[in-house]
């Protein structure tokens, strides 16, 4: 079994956290 | 300067003229240019679904997820942050002042700060690990991942012993940003490269000066 990710390094994958999208033309 | 600016007129509305984007300018690290550029941007997404200058959450909704429908606790928590007066809505302003964070040459401070009080979701001044627990479930939920929920405590666990250095059980601020700094990739979404150059970005707001004056 794989070592676990941190809990922040999966949580900060949410789209909502992702800024970057509202500069999508 | 912005003497040409499309807003020197009067103000409308939700209008800004050219004093409120030089006074937006002066509070950031955005210049003129920069701030009439954003304005493009804000104006772009604040029409997407009400029509009223400002943006209401299923716009940012809308921006981000790609539906304005359905819960997503992080977006929840991202709009409260940038809606500082706590309307319900986020004026320009305020637009400016949170993209302000995403800088690439922001303080690492404010972005700590900023991300810390994200997670923080009851606002008590730790990040706990009952909400931690409940981010990390958001988050599969949200990526359709399954994951057990002896796995799932597991890797809170080893969350929590590596970023509760006091062992307390909680997160407080000093926790968090010792811990962040050993990890600076859970800055990455905190940083925002497109800002660096953001009217190469939207160069629109120069057509609109250009047809604003020709008027």
């Amino acid at each position: 079994q794989p070592t676990p990710m941190n809990a922040f390094e999966l949580i900060s994958m949410s789209k909502g956290l992702n800024l970057g999208n509202l500069f999508d033309e | 300067g912005c003497f040409e600016c499309y807003y020197n007129r009067p103000k409308k509305k939700f209008g800004y003229d050219c004093a409120d984007l030089a006074r937006l300018a002066a509070e950031s690290r955005f210049n003129v240019n920069e701030v009439e550029a954003l304005y493009e941007l804000f104006k772009k997404l604040s029409c997407s679904i009400i029509d009223d200058g400002l943006i209401h959450k299923e716009e940012l909704q809308l921006a981000l997820l790609q539906t304005p429908s359905g819960e997503n606790l992080f977006l929840d928590r991202v709009f409260d942050l940038f809606d500082e007066k706590q309307n319900g809505v986020i004026e320009f302003e305020e637009f400016i002042h949170a993209l302000n964070i995403f800088h690439p040459y922001a303080p690492i401070e404010d972005k700590i700060d900023f991300a810390f009080r994200l997670y923080d979701l009851r606002q008590t001044g730790f990040i706990e690990r009952e909400e931690v627990k409940q981010m990390v479930i958001a988050i599969l939920i949200e990526s359709e991942m399954r994951l057990s929920d002896e796995l799932v405590e597991e890797i809170i666990d080893k969350t929590f012993a590596d970023a509760d250095a006091d062992g307390d059980g909680k997160i407080d601020k000093k926790d968090w940003k010792e811990f962040v700094i050993r990890h600076p990739s859970l800055l990455k979404n905190m940083t925002l490269p497109y800002l660096k150059d953001i009217t190469t970005a939207f160069p629109s707001f120069v057509f609109n000066t250009q047809v604003e004056d020709s008027e």
